[in-house]
């Protein structure tokens, strides 16, 4: 199966709501340094149930996006305090849609609130997290090894890993 | 439990070194030999092997025998994509993400990691690559491109498909 | 103590601004306005500043307000440079070593940060940049190549002015 | 003043000895994966007097240049061994040699022995580490503060430091 599209609302620097997609078996993302490619990985491990800690984040809330004063400082001109919300939006989702090799449509949707509740729904209906983590197994998506995250600077760490977290990975995915 | 890790191991370990080969592959001159690196996976007590570790070893071609930790950047970076992979062979993650896993690697490595990954990419085993040198994802199959839009203050998204399709 | 630390802060805090617009001004289209990111350097507890900290602020330009935490791989790189260079302007050392600092920065970054470097490389301000990407070492003075003789199984160097002659 | 050239003699990837040099303004060093290029930066950072744990070594001696057993695995052949000299050297050393402004020249010397002691020499002569160092903070080189060595994949970090290690950089340097 496949990772199909994504659509987010309110997801780190994502505003509104956005569709993303289609991916193909091989597809690259590209675009200019704070762009957001790195907030899209997080969208992709949040809806899988990755923990905010690893998504750059101390908090759930601040997965939610938020607008804030712009810096926009000119050549001359100073000062940058413009569009001051305070009220941004109190909750963020992300839905990914999934397609098994037998063709079935799969939707993956986690949301969060500003109080930092998480919300699991698998087909549109609310589900705990452990039977949402069962159906991302049924589909070989092992989130807690995290075998096929990589996130950026993460690479070469891998490669030095002490034999004892070699081990505890491939007993994760054995 | 034991039965389930030493299986897993030795399908690691049967894998590690055509991976790593493919991924190292080298020809030092036209009409050169091609040269690979050398890869594999040793128990430190083979006993108990979760007791005490599995140990990963990659020389890249022509070098000398040495510690994982004398490796550069570069040589590190493609010694633990041929790890992934390896473990993947016996865990089949439908998908894979991978940010900026290029950063070190010189031109040549990034040639041989974004063909290997064009060359496996199919229905069942997926690349969602981020990168931002040109020599990997002119290789994809379709480009997500993200652009900071200033008036609204967002990121927002195109998507292109390489061999001509736009959609958005 | 308190002295010298004041004065090498107060030294610091005024040049961060204009060596981080230096590095981050943008036109954000031909005929556009020039914008340029904001940094500063604050004392947490300004009575007894080697007590608590010194806390670094660096925004990009047209980004919210954030903490140094939410920044970006690339605009990481472009806040930490800047503070390197303030830190410097106060307690010049003569040459700067820098191991491939643009790994994780798009092209217009490479462009504005090589530039920057040859800007301010002089007799007293050496730069020594190692760099796998050519938008950086085109803009260098001179070349420094090494290349791995597999004969003799050693690193060996080649030097090369860029303005054309070539010394081995 | 500035860095005009560097000598090494069995420095880590650099066998027998090698004149590197010279050193502009604005020099780069470039070359493929492994070819040795942070090796060349670690020189630079060892003559000055960095520890060997900043140099990616556990031991000094690890900086001797060792030849071993080279992996010469051919498409289509087996086996490696070759060269397999257990009886590589005994010694490594580098040789800065640096201007000042002035137009003096100066000459810092740093050799290290397999079993792990270190000498200095300053323009020929041999001295104390402490003596050494004092040359250099005659030149603004402070290698204790080291805010002019950026090692490979260091720079993120800098920025995100706590104000604590940021305050102690200050001092370093004040
Ligand atoms: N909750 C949020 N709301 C709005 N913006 C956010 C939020 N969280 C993070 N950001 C912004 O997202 C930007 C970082 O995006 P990201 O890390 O995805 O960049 P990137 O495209 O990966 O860049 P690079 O190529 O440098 O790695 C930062 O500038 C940060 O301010
Ligand atoms: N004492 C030594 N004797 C011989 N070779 C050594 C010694 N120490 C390290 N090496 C070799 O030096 C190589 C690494 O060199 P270095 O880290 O300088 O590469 P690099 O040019 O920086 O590459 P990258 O672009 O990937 O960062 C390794 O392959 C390692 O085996
Ligand atoms: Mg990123
Ligand atoms: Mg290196």
């Amino acid at each position: 199966g496949r990772l199909v599209k994504l659509e987010l609302e309110n997801f780190k620097s994502y505003k509104g709501h956005q569709v993303i997609g289609p991916f193909y078996n091989f597809s690259c993302i590209i675009g200019p340094n704070g762009a957001g490619k790195s907030n899209l990985m997080d969208a992709i491990s949040f809806v899988l149930g990755v923990k905010s800690s690893q998504l750059r984040s101390s908090h759930l809330k601040d997965l939610i996006y938020r607008g804030g004063a712009i810096n926009n400082s000119i050549d001359g001109l100073g000062g940058n305090d413009t569009e001051n919300d305070a009220s941004g939006p109190k909750r963020a989702w992300v839905m990914a849609e999934y397609h098994t090799s037998e063709g079935q449509v799969l939707k993956f949707m986690r949301i969060i609130t500003i109080n930092g509740a998480s919300e699991y729904r698998f087909n549109g209906k609310v589900t705990t997290y452990e039977k949402y983590n069962k159906e991302l197994e049924k589909q070989n998506i092992l989130v807690k090894a995290k075998n096929f995250l990589v996130f950026q600077g993460d690479v070469e760490a891998i490669a030095s890993q002490s034999p004892k977290d070699l081990t505890r990975l491939i007993e994760q995915v054995s | 439990r034991y039965n389930l890790f030493y299986s897993a191991f030795k399908h690691m370990e049967s894998k590690i070194q055509s991976i790593y080969e493919e991924l190292t592959r080298t020809r030092t001159s036209a009409n050169g030999p091609v040269l690979h690196g050398t890869a594999y996976l040793s128990l430190e007590d083979s006993e108990e092997p979760y007791l005490d570790g599995v140990k990963y070893h990659a020389m890249p071609p022509a070098k000398t025998f040495r510690d994982m930790d004398h490796l550069s950047g570069g040589e590190k970076t493609v010694a633990a994509l041929a790890l992934l992979f390896a473990i993947h062979s016996y865990q089949p993650s439908p998908f894979f993400v991978l940010d900026e896993v290029d950063a070190a690697l010189d031109n040549a490595n990034v040639m041989r990691v974004a063909s290997y990954v064009k060359r496996h990419a199919s229905e069942n085993f997926q690349f969602v690559v981020i990168s931002l040198k040109n020599t990997f994802y002119e290789r994809a199959q379709a480009l997500v491109g993200i652009y900071r839009d200033r008036d609204v203050n967002s990121s927002k998204v195109l998507t292109l498909k390489l061999d001509g399709e736009y959609e958005n």
